[in-house]
């Protein structure tokens, strides 16, 4: 049996859809609830995939990405590789209605955030610092790296391009721990 | 990550997602979560979609607008989901993913690869039908 309103989200992340459920009980907007359910597993870090302190790169730090998409009148707003803003998704909100624009990245991005009043803080927490270092003793495996040397599977970088491309053989290693 | 999709009783309909991506990723890469289309769609002439898994591979489909306009052509939610799902399988059969889908009559469905590690993929629906967010899953 359908019925409506209706809110539903990836994961058993059951914080951020109460979230949301209330929001739009409370009177709020689909697009507040959306924001506010994705906000609430922002700041919950739902998993360590959402959120500061979570999926370090190969330099340590945590980047962001988000979106949010109006069905009524097509709008977007998204925000990619966020560095040093924890609300991604209200960031993106952000450019969507203080820009004509659809999509912000990095540093630039985070400038933007600041300069509509979002706190700049560090994203890294000693959790994701311990991810890195085991990472980084672990010779840096996983990584996403191909067609270059030192072999990647074995070795950290910094790597350089081979002359020659190997054929596509790449083992994936999004998993349930590592995804988008 | 977390892809939201929420629908009011007036037929609004917006969607979501927000991530930390990929552990140990390449410095500057960008998953599929922010990408309109294939990490989130929203149509409320349609209904709306959101994905997860390997970025990388998903966004190149662009899964959430599939399934979106099969929604819009009449597919049920499930079946929109499965779909999608299956056009991102015929050439990366064993990619890490999964996805939502909810049509503008309230109904809603999911759908995920069968890959080690994932069997089952769990979600959550809040609606009139219980006072709590309710867990649910589907097989892959």
């Amino acid at each position: 049996r359908a019925s409506l309103p209706l809110v539903i989200n990836t994961w058993p992340f059951k914080d951020a859809t109460a979230a949301a459920w209330d929001a739009l009980q409370s009177g709020g907007s689909v697009l507040d609830a959306v924001e506010k359910g994705c906000a609430r597993c922002e700041t919950e870090q739902c998993d360590g995939s959402v959120g500061y302190g979570g999926s370090p790169d190969e330099t340590g730090e945590t980047t962001l990405d988000a979106m949010i998409m109006n069905g009524d009148t097509m709008e977007v707003g998204a925000v990619g590789d966020l560095k040093r803003i924890k609300n991604a998704v209200g960031v993106a909100r952000a450019v969507m209605e203080y820009t004509s624009h659809t999509m912000l990245v990095g540093e630039s991005a985070s400038l933007f955030a600041e300069n509509m009043g979002f706190i700049a803080e560090d994203l890294t927490t000693n959790k994701s610092m311990n991810i890195f270092s085991q990472w980084l003793k672990g010779n840096c495996q996983p990584n996403y790296r191909k067609n270059v040397f030192p072999d990647p599977s074995q070795y950290c970088g910094p790597y350089k391009p081979r002359a020659t491309l190997q054929p596509n053989k790449m083992r994936r290693h999004a998993n349930t721990h590592s995804h988008d | 990550t977390i892809g939201m999709l929420a629908i009011d009783q007036d037929g609004h309909v917006a969607a979501g997602t927000s991530t930390n991506g990929l552990t140990h990723k390449v410095p500057g890469r960008v998953g599929d979560s922010p990408i309109v289309g294939a990490g989130a769609y929203a149509d409320s002439e349609a209904g709306a979609a959101a994905a997860t898994g390997d970025g990388d591979v998903m966004m190149r489909f662009l899964p959430s607008y599939l399934a979106v306009e099969l929604m819009r052509a009449g597919a049920d939610p499930s079946t929109a989901c499965k779909t999608a799902i299956s056009r991102i399988k015929r050439h990366y059969s064993e990619f890490f993913g999964a996805i939502i889908c909810a049509n503008t009559t309230g109904h809603y469905g999911a759908a995920c690869n069968k890959v080690p590690g994932l069997s089952q993929f769990r979600f959550m629906v809040a609606n009139t039908e219980s006072d709590a967010p309710l867990l649910k899953s589907v097989d892959c």
